[in-house]
């Protein structure tokens, strides 16, 4: 099973929209995938329509009431399943503040779980504190959505610690695998300043840690294009609702880029 | 004094391009405008290209270490000073969680506060933690941020209950006094629909609160100008970077409105 959890603090920049359609387009290819929302919006959860269980239980319960994911988790679509997050998720971060081993109670349901996947994708809120450390503990990989603007260059550094020191202290292997660039504006000379900043920065930082030497830059970079901003208001992924779009084609692109990845490990 | 702070729990829909280039745009109509940065991203300081004073002291030594707003001001232009946030911000959310009134303690720094204003604005991060709630007691009014999307709708009344929690506990008057779209991309039927619902929801709600009952919705809709996204990468406001583009028009007349709404206070 590959584990990846979707992070980058900086905010809207595309980890909802690639989560779900990175999740939706591997089911479609035939592979089991469980996707956990682990962001208090709950956007994951919207943008597939999912409905919590009848006794109204999320992520929370699952974080602060020992409930299994087995019983949060909801079948959306043939292969694809999710655990669903709800506004409550926010106030667990307060909650869990003093919680001994508050950063690894995901990992540990994790572990009791008894259902297999291929894939496991975690979309993690705008911010870098208990929730995210938990898809931090929880998965082997971590993907990096960026848009190419010079805003979101600005907290790599951060991001690339807070990763070094999880890996160094509560999940030994734990990599920064994949930088995928999302809401491209194909000919703006920024995007193309940005994108080479970006790259050149991980070249020359390579050698710099374990956490992030063996990172892929994907080819697929996700143009901009409003069918994917639509499909949420529809409780769709992009195949359902525009499957010849754009956004279907690049989401399908990027989901053969990681299947290759998986043959290469 | 007008104290407003810029809030949206979902990332990345403009809050900090909007508080740099209003604040600067107020700043150039000869008003005294101090602008404070609670996002520990700093994205807002970045954005203006702000050093931290030579001690290194920033929005989170005045939260946690009692240092006055003016040791850390530095002014960036006429009429314009920014306190500026550092990446350590994000440690004030989790040192402050046991403290008495944490929410309360950038309102104190600011009665403590000798130097005065005709604009306090404060850049809020991607969340309703602490860092917000501090930003929620410290003013007399919110601006919402908003990008005509879906998922932007979806956070819209956990966001009032927030402000009104807040109101009705720890700061009499506040209110939600502005709604501002940002990022709109002109033609796309996806934004008139959004901008509508939203509309709707709050001549429906407007009984609901004294909270939101006169909120204004801006007439000035922020396009969609790569410029706005280049301006940070050169430490200047979109008045400096680029004074003839949609970008600083659509920001000035803003500021137009945001006057207009103080002469009939
Ligand atoms: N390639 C794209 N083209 C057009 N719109 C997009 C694209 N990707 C995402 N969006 C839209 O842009 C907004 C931001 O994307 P999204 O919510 O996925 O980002 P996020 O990083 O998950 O945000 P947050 O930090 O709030 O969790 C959403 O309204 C989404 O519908
Ligand atoms: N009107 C606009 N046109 C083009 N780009 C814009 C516009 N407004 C903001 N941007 C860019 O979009 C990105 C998101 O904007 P910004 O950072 O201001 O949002 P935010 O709400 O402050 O994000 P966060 O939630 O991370 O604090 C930035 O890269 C910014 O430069
Ligand atoms: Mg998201
Ligand atoms: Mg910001």
């Amino acid at each position: 099973m590959r584990t990846i959890s979707m992070i980058n603090q900086k905010g809207g920049v595309g980890k909802t929209t690639s989560s779900v359609n990175l999740a939706a387009a591997l089911a479609n290819l035939g592979h089991r995938v469980c996707l956990i929302d682990m962001d208090p919006q709950a956007h994951a959860t919207l943008h597939l329509g999912v409905a919590l269980n009848e006794h109204g239980q999320s992520m929370y319960h699952v974080l602060t009431d020992d409930v299994p994911l087995a019983d949060v988790r909801v079948q959306v679509a043939p292969n694809l399943y999710v655990c669903p997050a709800d506004l409550d998720l926010a106030a667990a971060e307060m909650e869990l503040s003093g919680e001994v081993g508050r950063e690894i109670i995901l990992r540990d349901r994790l572990q009791d779980d008894p259902e297999t996947f291929d894939f496991l994708l975690i979309d993690c809120p705008p911010s870098l504190g208990v929730l995210t450390l938990n898809a931090l503990t929880s998965t082997k990989e971590v993907f990096l959505p960026l848009q190419p603007h010079f805003l979101a260059l600005h907290g790599l550094s951060k991001l690339l610690k807070t990763i070094d020191i999880v890996a160094r202290r509560l999940n030994k292997g734990l990599r920064l695998s994949g930088l995928l660039y999302c809401l491209c504006d194909s000919s703006t000379r920024l995007a193309s300043e940005v994108i080479n900043d970006v790259e050149e920065f991980f070249q020359t930082e390579r050698g710099g840690s374990e956490v992030w030497s063996h990172v892929t830059s994907f080819q697929t970079k996700i143009r901009r294009n409003i069918r994917l901003a639509e499909a949420p208001s529809f409780g769709q992924s992009i195949f359902q609702y525009a499957p010849t779009s754009h956004g279907a084609e690049d989401y399908l692109n990027l989901a053969h880029e990681v299947l290759e990845q998986s043959a290469l490990e």
